[in-house]
C-alpha cells in the first residue's frame, strides 16, 4: 500500500 | 507532474471558475446546487490540512488555496450574497447520507490511523460523491443552463484525467494509492450518465433537458 505522509497530488 | 496530471487540475480549476463566473456575471446561482458546493468545501478543508504541517511545492500550496478559496467564495455567493435567486426548494438532497456513512467508512479504511489520514481518507470519499445533491436536483427539475453543463463536463473530466495520471504513476514510477483510485473510478463513473447527454446533446447546440 502507499504513501500515507506526502501527499503531492490535489 | 505528468501532463495528465496537470491537465486534470486545470480542468477541475477551469470547472470551480467557470462556476464562480457563471454566479457572479448572472447575479444569481439558479439550478446550482449549494448542498454540493458545501460538501466541495469541507472536501477541500479536509483534505488540505496539510498545508499546516508540510511544503510540497510553490505550486502545491497555491493550488490548495486557491480551491480552498474559490470554495468557499461559492458558497458564500450562494447562501448570502446571492441568496434570494438559490433554488432550495429543489436542493432536497439527504446530505446526512452520505456524510455519516463516509465518515465511518473513513474511520475503518484507510492508510494510517491518525486525525491527519483519517480526515484526508475521508476527503477523497467524500469528493467521490459530492456531486450526487447537484446531480439529483437536476433529475429533479429535468433540465440544466448550458453553462452549467460546462462546469459539470470539467469537474468530471478533471477525476478521469486523475485515472489516467495513476495508470501513468504505476507504470513509470511505480507509485499508486488504492484509496486514492478506487474512490476516483466511482467518481468518475457517476459523471458517465452526464458525459454521454453532454456529448449527444449540449455539444450539438441543444440544453440539457431530461425526458418528462
Amino acid at each position: 500500500d502507499s504513501a500515507t505522509t506526502e501527499k503531492d497530488e490535489l | 507532474m505528468n501532463i495528465f496530471r496537470l491537465t486534470g487540475d486545470l480542468s477541475h480549476l477551469a470547472a470551480i471558475i467557470i462556476l464562480l463566473l457563471k454566479i457572479w456575471k448572472t447575479r444569481s446561482c439558479a439550478g446550482i446546487s449549494g448542498k454540493s458546493q458545501i460538501l466541495f468545501a469541507l472536501v477541500f478543508t479536509t483534505r488540505y490540512l496539510d498545508l499546516l504541517t508540510s511544503f510540497i511545492s510553490l505550486y502545491n500550496t497555491s493550488m490548495k488555496f486557491i480551491y480552498i478559496g474559490c470554495a468557499y467564495a461559492t458558497v458564500y455567493m450562494i447562501y448570502a450574497k446571492f441568496k434570494a435567486t438559490y433554488d432550495g426548494n429543489h436542493d432536497t438532497f439527504r446530505v446526512e447520507f452520505l456524510v455519516v456513512p463516509i465518515g465511518g467508512l473513513a474511520f475503518l479504511v484507510n492508510h494510517d490511523f491518525s486525525p491527519l489520514e483519517i480526515l484526508w481518507t475521508f476527503s477523497i470519499y467524500l469528493e467521490s460523491v459530492a456531486i450526487l445533491p447537484q446531480l439529483f436536483m437536476i433529475s429533479k427539475t429535468g433540465e440544466a443552463e448550458t453553462i452549467t453543463t460546462h462546469y459539470l463536463f470539467f469537474l468530471g473530466l478533471y477525476r478521469a484525467l486523475y485515472l489516467m495520471n495513476w495508470i501513468w504513476r504505476f507504470y513509470f514510477e511505480g507509485f499508486f494509492d488504492m484509496i486514492a483510485i478506487v474512490a476516483g473510478v466511482v467518481q468518475t463513473i457517476l459523471y458517465c450518465d452526464f458525459f454521454y447527454l453532454y456529448v449527444t446533446k449540449v455539444l450539438k447546440g441543444k440544453k440539457l433537458s431530461l425526458p418528462a
